[in-house]
Order: structure tokens, then sequence, then C-alpha cells
């Protein structure tokens, strides 16, 4: 049984590919198989784990039909954990998949052997800043999108239209089983009124989607990416670890994944 | 005369529309009549100014042939400010732009009127965090690409790739007046040392690019577009303020707008 988590939202700089990479690097220090996919073609969270860009070397053949999978999986050094790089070409597919048949349901296409083999219990989605074909199709194959909020006003912005993006996928018949996971606070900054009142007005929304889990603003996470490090490995002791521990924990509570 | 200005950068949440807003209310200030135009269908700058989303009023319509730039103007109650906003249709001018004709003109072709009409002295192009269609038009409307370059070690990864996009619309003839005006560093923070690291890294590799002025990470900043104003509205004695008048001083001679 493998359960895939999109980590996505249009709006930029908000921590989506930190979280998928601490969160998967977390879900596999529970001892979880987790597979990280990075969807965005400025190939952050390859950088982040250390890993180089290489050509050939994404989903970008798999999903204008040539080769498999399997075959660009690369291992990260973290026990349990597993990656499938991007590289620049990935911005190509935006526009190239757009002239093939059925170009929503490429990504589902692609994973479906993974995910009828069973080899991993979590499959984690990292998404480019926009709805654009590489993020729907990261919509079409999840069975939970899990947002990144940023604790800031233009972020909140945001998030009706994302979440008017998956009734409509829901409704299309294009992913019937794609639901909300849940809105993940990340950013947050103690000593600010802003973060407080994004997070108050996120929770009276939306209570049962917001995580109890809270990721601050910790300055660990943005040196963790130039060490080519997940925040475990980098500063296990720091809040930005503490924080995407117990994420982890509610993850694999919440969609039980054990 | 008008010189016009894109501000982009794929890499998202780098500080693109806190630039574009607030570098155009700094030149308006200066006595110079100014044109933000939001090519983000996130419509961040047209909310930061306090201005509502309102279907047919942003470029969608004239990129695909349908009305005039001019018309989609409006004031923002700052005097040499004007505005043309955004909707949430402009992100599907990314793939209808695609079935047309010289599709990477089709801005060009819009702002051409406006440009020989000389009612304003610069025109700032605030972009979506991608490389695609929006973004490559701005580029190729544009005199200069100002870079919004956050001091975080991510936001580094990815100047290489814009710069080489650049280098692409111009050996092709697409925009053979673009010229990468300056760099911006955004979102400095004095006490740490990944801010200093990251801006010694980009003074030493483009020296003549960085702009003496750089944005400190100021909550008020963050603050400002809840209230629907630019900064020089909302807290005008604020180091966000005082590093974007520097900004706007520093742009008007480098470009010698005045
Ligand atoms: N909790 C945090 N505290 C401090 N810095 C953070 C935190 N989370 C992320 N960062 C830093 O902020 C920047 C933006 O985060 P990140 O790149 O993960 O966002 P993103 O949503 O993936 O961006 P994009 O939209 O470009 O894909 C990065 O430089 C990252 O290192
Ligand atoms: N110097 C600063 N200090 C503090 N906060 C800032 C600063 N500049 C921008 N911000 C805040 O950081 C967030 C990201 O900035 P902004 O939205 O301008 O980036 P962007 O590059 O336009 O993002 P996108 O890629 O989504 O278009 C916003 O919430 C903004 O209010
Ligand atoms: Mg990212
Ligand atoms: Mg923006």
């Amino acid at each position: 049984m493998t359960t895939t988590f999109s980590i996505a939202n249009q709006k930029g700089g908000v921590g989506k590919t930190t979280t998928a990479v601490n969160l998967a690097a977390g879900l596999a220090r529970k001892g979880l198989p987790t597979l990280l996919i990075d969807l965005d073609s400025q190939a952050n969270a390859t950088s982040a784990l250390g890993l180089a860009k290489e050509a050939g070397k994404s989903l970008y053949g798999p999903l204008l039909g040539e080769g498999a999978a399997a075959e660009k999986i690369v291992s990260t050094g973290t026990k349990n954990l597993d990656l499938i790089p991007s590289e620049v070409d990935m911005a190509a597919v935006e526009s190239e998949l757009l002239q093939t048949e059925n170009y929503l349901a490429a990504l589902r296409t692609v994973l479906a052997p993974l995910k009828a083999e069973g080899r991993y219990r979590a499959i984690v989605l990292d998404c480019p800043p926009a709805l654009g074909m590489l993020s729907m199709n990261s919509l079409a194959a999840a069975d939970y999108l899990l947002i990144a909020l940023q604790c800031e006003y233009l972020a909140m912005e945001g998030l009706s239209q994302i979440l008017s993006v998956v009734e409509q996928l829901r409704d299309a018949g294009v992913n019937p089983d794609l639901s909300v996971g849940g809105i993940l606070m990340t950013m947050y900054d103690v000593r600010t009124n802003l973060s407080r009142q994004v997070v108050a007005e996120v929770k009276q929304h939306f209570p049962e989607l917001v995580f109890d889990a809270m990721i601050p603003r910790s300055i660990r996470l943005g040196e963790a990416p130039s060490h080519g490090k997940h925040i475990f490995d980098y500063d296990p002791l720091s809040p930005g670890a503490t924080a995407y521990e117990a994420l982890a924990k509610e993850v694999t509570k919440r969609f039980a994944l054990k």
C-alpha cells in the first residue's frame, strides 16, 4: 500500500521544497520506505539533498512516454529515503505535455507501476510554484494534497485558488480520490502579530485541516540546503528538526501510514 | 521616452511583487509617471495596492488580441502611479498564447502604443514565479531585467538559469535590446551568516550588477499588503521604506530616468 502526497501551492517561496524534503526524511526515519519526487525544474529538492542535476535523470522522459520511473530512482544516503531528481528540461514538460492525449494523467500513469509494486509506503511530490501542467499532474496522481502555507498575508490570498482547483479535478473525474490532507503553517515567527493573525484566520476557516505541528522560522532550515542535507542530518536538535519530526509523527497518524 | 523594467525570477517568494510595487511607488514619488503591470494570476501586486481583481480588467484580453492596454489602466490613489491589474484568467494565457503566432512578442505589441505615446517615464512588470509564457513575454518587452534575489542559498541556485534565458532571448533576436539592469538583494538579515555569505558570493560574481541598496527583512513590508498600501503610505519611516527609497534613487540614476 502506497500513499501519495502532493506538496503544492502556486504561491512562491512558502516552504514547499523544505517541507517535501524534511517530511520525506522524517517519514523515512520512522522506518517508512519513502520516495521523494522533484517535479520542479529548479531542482531545489535535488540539491537540498546534495544530489547533482543530471541530464536524463528525471521524470521528463517517462512523462513523455520514454522510459520508466523506476529507472530514475537514486538513493539519497538516508535509509528508507529514495529520490527521483529533477533537471532543467522538466520546464519543457509544461508545454510538451499539452500536445499529448490525456495530459493530466501522465504522472499517474508513470507512477502506477511503482504503486502497484508497493515498494514505498509513501511518495512525496515537490511541485513548482504554479498551477501548471506539472502541479496539476501531481494533484491528479496524489491521494492527498498537503498545502505549505507561509504565515504571511499574500500567501493566504492564494488559498482559495488551489482549493478550487482540487474541487475541479475531483468533479471532472480526473482524480475522484483526491482530498486536501492538511494545511501546514510554515515560517511562523512568534515575535510578530502578522504570523499570529494569519494562523488564527486559517484555523478559523479550516480548523480540521491545519496541522498541530507548525514550522517556525529557523535559520538552520535555510542553511541546511547549502550543505546538501535534510534538517535531521544538519542540525537534529534545532527547532526546525523538532517541528518536522512532529509533522512526520502527525502525518503518520492522520493517514495511518503505520 | 519610456523605460520598461521586468521584475522576474523563477524562484518563488523572493520579493518580486514587493519590489515591483515599492519601486514603482518610489519612482512615482520622485515625480516620474509610472505604470505598474501585474502579470501574475495570483494578482498580488493588485491586492498589495488595495485594488480588487475584476474579471476583464487585466492584459488577458489584449494579449490574445482583444482590446487595448490603455483601457485596462486604473489609478491607484498614489500620484504618478497607475496600475494594470491582474485576474485569475491570466493563468490561462500561458497555454492560450502558445496557440498564436509570434507568441513571445504579444506583450511587446500590446505595450507598443503606450510606449509610443510616452505617457509614462517607467513601466514596471511584476512576473509570476516561473519562466513560462508571461515571464518570457515580459523579458521580450523589457529594456532591463531587474532580478529580485533573496539572501538564501536556494535562491542563488536559480540565478544562472534566468541569466541564460536572457542570453537566449537576445541571441534569438527576440529582444536584442534586453539587458540585465541589476540584481537587488532582498530579505537581507544582518543577524545571519547565510545572508552575508550569499551577498558576498553574488557581489563576487556580478560586482557591477548588484545594487548598493539592499532590502532588509522587515515585518512592515510583510504587513503593508494586508492594508492595501505600498510601504511609503503604510510606514514611511520603516527600514523597508528607507531601503526602497534608496533603490528608487539608484534606479533613477543608473537608468537616467530623470
Ligand atoms: N521555516 C523556515 N525557516 C527559515 N527559512 C526557511 C524555512 N522554510 C524554508 N526556508 C527557506 O526559505 C526559502 C523558501 O523555501 P522553499 O524554497 O522551501 O519554498 P518553496 O515554496 O519550495 O519555493 P518555490 O516556490 O520557489 O518552489 C528557502 O531559501 C528555504 O531555505
Ligand atoms: N524585505 C522583506 N521583509 C519581510 N517580508 C518581506 C520582504 N519582502 C517581501 N516580504 C514578504 O515575503 C513574502 C514574499 O514576497 P513576495 O510575495 O513579494 O515575493 P514574490 O517573489 O513576488 O513571490 P511569488 O514568487 O509568489 O510571486 C510576502 O509575504 C511579502 O510580504
Ligand atoms: Mg520549491
Ligand atoms: Mg509575486
